[in-house]
């Protein structure tokens, strides 16, 4: 474990807890990709089936039945307890896009033909493309509330210390998983054009973010 | 020989 990790980790958790708070008090999940939601709680399934065969550590299973239980509740308030509030049109984005290719390149390219194995990289191709059906909804809509850019950030942020922590791996330990890198930098570069619009407009105080 | 990922990170 490293402070790069570990800071990762907390800004994970703070986003996908923002994201919850925000829809829990404000009894609606307007503005909100209910697909994304979907496929994170889709990564976390598929990626936390070792929660039962694998004990790393005490940290790590409490953080992974966290991020379960989170992911699951913040799609039971999207789709159920909130479902009015739920702006379908436009969280148009076509998941099958996303799901079809992912899960055709993690049966090509993995490190095992196991089905743990392949499930573990369909996670993690999964979560590198799972945040595209929000920004394509902001796009949409051509705006997104402050707090869900807060959101954005503490993932997009999450993502940007990994990199940091396979650099520390790489130098520390000779740690390098070319999935989990490949897929990672795919998955921050997609923060890239969020992080401009984000330091440029809502740390400006606009407080709403408007696209151009 | 391919150092496989002990799956420690989350």
């Amino acid at each position: 474990m490293n402070i790069f990790r570990l800071s990762g980790d907390v800004c994970h958790l703070v986003a996908i807890i923002i994201l919850f708070l925000k829809i829990w008090r404000s009894k609606s999940c307007a503005g909100i990709s209910g697909k994304s939601q979907l496929l994170f709680a889709l990564v976390f399934t598929t990626r936390y089936l070792d929660l039962f065969t694998a004990f790393i550590s005490i940290y790590n299973t409490v953080m992974k039945v966290v991020f379960l239980v989170l992911a699951y509740a913040t799609v039971s308030l999207i789709y159920f307890r909130f479902r009015k509030s739920y702006d379908s049109e436009s969280d148009s984005f076509r998941v099958e896009f996303l799901l079809v290719p992912v899960a055709g390149l993690s049966f090509l390219e993995n490190y095992s033909f196991t089905p743990l194995e392949i499930l573990w990289t369909f996670s993690i191709y999964l979560e590198s493309v799972a945040i595209l059906p929000q920004l394509f909804m902001i796009t949409k809509t051509g705006e997104a509330e402050s707090i869900t850019t807060h959101y954005l950030f503490f993932l997009g942020l999450y993502r940007t210390l990994y990199l940091a922590n396979w650099v520390w791996r790489y130098h520390e330990e000779g740690f390098f998983d070319q999935i989990a890198v490949v897929s990672g930098v795919v998955q921050t570069i997609f923060y890239c054009d969020f992080f401009y619009l984000y330091f440029t407009r809502v740390l400006r105080g606009s407080g709403k973010m408007t696209l151009p | 020989e391919r150092h496989i990922n002990p799956k420690d990170e989350l």
